[in-house]
């Protein structure tokens, strides 16, 4: 999953 | 009102033929596929990483149709000089995710 949080879900980032 | 929806109808239709020609999985646009498109807007990156936060209204990684034709609309806007706001606003939620 993404345990960075949601952010890591965004490709601009 | 409630069923009013920000994105219009002759935009929904221009952008569900630019997300159906970027060969959707399950109905679904990755962020690598999303991420050109959106860079071509020349818009900084900053800019587009909020869009993609709004847009990504289910925070999956991915796009469905109505979550693509938000942010193609946000970056409509923001090439319009309008500034990409910092929470979605309800006109701008998909009918189909309220």
């Amino acid at each position: 999953q993404y345990p960075g949080g949601s952010s890591s879900t965004n490709p601009f980032l | 009102t409630d069923s009013h929806w920000a994105v219009r109808p002759e935009e929904k239709s221009k952008f569900d033929g630019i997300f159906d020609s970027l060969v959707p999985v399950n109905g679904l646009l990755s962020g690598e596929k999303v991420k050109p498109v959106l860079m071509n807007s020349k818009l900084p990156v900053d800019v587009l990483g909020k869009v993609w936060d709004l847009s990504d209204i289910d925070k999956d990684g991915h796009l469905d149709k109505d979550e693509f034709a938000v942010a193609m609309h946000l970056v409509y806007r923001a090439l319009e000089k309008e500034p990409v706001p910092s929470v979605l606003p309800s006109s701008l939620i998909p009918p189909s995710k309220r």
